[in-house]
């Protein structure tokens, strides 16, 4: 039996019964639901083809397919549920290499996703580029946001330029953006957020969704002067494992941003934990 | 003596547009990743010598840098340590500090002396594979921190016995 539902004062996530996955979250204090199906794919990297040569590499983010493989083949993800007075966790394993923690701290207004993915394998030749998902129902008319290098948030519009006639060539690459601190969907009523604890790559392939690249490892050299494939290797010479964390707020439009920029502001001046062994030093008010 | 100076040098090497997008070649990201270790134990004595000069005592002020997967020689063993955390933001901060340990019972005090909420929650799999040997602990200790602006709260931790008053009674978590 898979867990259904973890849930605080604020937030209520619901999940799929049968396959284990993130399926709803509901903002209590607005009475706000919102259908939201979350996983991890990836994209296999292109080595070039007919049209150009161009493989993906260190430069250059290029699939060779616009639909991304599920990382867990049997869309069934085994899940563990911990639910205790200050935090309430869903365990979801994904694969051997690929596993995430959906938290609920008490108090917190917010949707904590902390994710773990690697050493990417890539024994079977394919280099990859892993995805954390969001699908909706939100009609976002082709519509997303995201931070531009820290500034302003910007509108992005798929398969669009304001400033030239776009003729697309790459469904997703081509609509990929920077994401340096959150990306964002919205429709009339609605917003979900995802604020990011790094630089990532992030877009909105269809309506209603919204993903970020967590990772990737890769075979080929883009030839755009690097001159080694993306491949980097941990100290077991396997390749690397990163953990990171997504933030995810469900609100209404109005008062999203209240929401997100003092999260962003906390997410990204982090407070710092030092130790002491015994009973450490005292502090004087001042 | 602590310097700052290692730090901000490697932060300044990294802002080539290489070390921001992850272009670099592989010897380079290990020489980037170099400087910024050195930069930040060079930091630590800095931030340690300020502890020390603000509480007024020299102290052994242990820097966990792998806590984001579980891992702190000093609180996995220790059975009463502090725990100091600092808030760099101009507003009042509540945080969720969580700490690998063995025990299985924990009594947390803020700075006035107050107890704390806290429970242990069970290591997730996936953090017991990422650690390999890298640590023991099994659990984490859980508990709600709050700092003053742009300032320090120290918390008093310590482990329980059974048969001790202020072990909170047993809760099954749910599986």
């Amino acid at each position: 039996t898979q867990p259904r539902e973890i849930q605080n004062e604020h937030v209520r996530v619901l999940f799929d019964p049968l396959t284990g996955h993130l399926k709803e979250i509901q903002n209590l204090d607005k009475s706000i639901s919102l259908p939201v199906f979350q996983s991890f794919y990836w994209y296999n990297a292109s080595i070039g083809n007919d049209e150009t040569p161009q493989a993906s590499g260190a430069y250059i983010f290029r699939p060779n397919s616009s639909e991304p493989i599920p990382i867990s083949g049997s869309k069934q993800v085994s899940t563990y549920l911990v639910k205790n007075r200050l935090v309430q966790e869903v365990h979801q394993n994904f694969s051997s290499w690929c596993s995430q923690v959906v938290r609920l701290h008490v108090g917190q207004p917010y949707v904590e996703l902390e994710w773990t993915v690697g050493p990417i394998p890539v024994a079977d030749g394919w280099g990859k580029e892993i995805i954390s998902r969001f699908e909706t129902t939100l009609q976002t008319d082709a519509r997303f946001y995201t931070d531009s290098n820290g500034r302003q948030i910007l509108e992005r519009r798929r398969d669009y330029r304001p400033t030239w006639n776009l003729s697309q060539t790459e469904p997703v690459a081509g609509n990929y953006y920077p994401v340096n601190s959150r990306i964002f969907i919205k429709d009339k009523k609605f917003q979900l957020t995802v604020l990011t604890d790094r630089s990532q790559g992030g877009s909105s392939i269809f309506d209603g969704s919204l993903e970020l690249m967590v990772h990737r490892r890769l075979l080929y050299d883009d030839n755009r002067g690097v001159g080694e494939p993306l491949v980097e290797l941990g100290a077991n010479k396997q390749g690397l494992v990163v953990r990171g964390r997504h933030l995810v707020l469900l609100d209404t439009v109005e008062s999203a941003a209240d929401q997100h920029r003092l999260l962003a502001q906390e997410l990204f001046m982090a407070p710092y934990t030092v130790l002491a062994p015994g009973g450490g030093p005292s502090y004087r008010r001042g | 003596p602590g310097d700052s100076s290692v730090l901000r040098e490697a932060v300044a090497v990294a802002q080539h547009h290489d070390a921001v997008t992850g272009t670099e070649k592989q010897h380079v990201a290990d020489d980037y990743a170099r400087q910024l270790a050195a930069g930040w134990e060079s930091c630590q004595l800095l931030v340690a010598n300020a502890l020390a000069s603000l509480s007024g005592s020299k102290e052994n002020f242990i820097f966990c840098n792998a806590l984001n997967i579980s891992v702190c020689p000093l609180t996995e063993v220790a059975g009463r340590f502090t725990v100091i955390l600092y808030n760099p933001l101009g507003r009042h901060m509540s945080w969720p500090i969580r700490l690998p340990v063995n025990g299985a019972s924990y009594a947390v005090t803020d700075p006035q002396g107050q107890p704390v909420p806290s429970e242990v929650v069970p290591i997730s799999n996936f953090t017991h594979r990422l650690r390999g040997d890298g640590s023991s602990a099994m659990r984490e200790l859980l508990f709600q921190a709050s700092a003053p602006p742009l300032g320090f709260s120290t918390f008093m931790v310590s482990r329980m016995s059974r048969g001790d008053p202020r072990v909170p009674p047993a809760q099954t978590p749910a599986l």
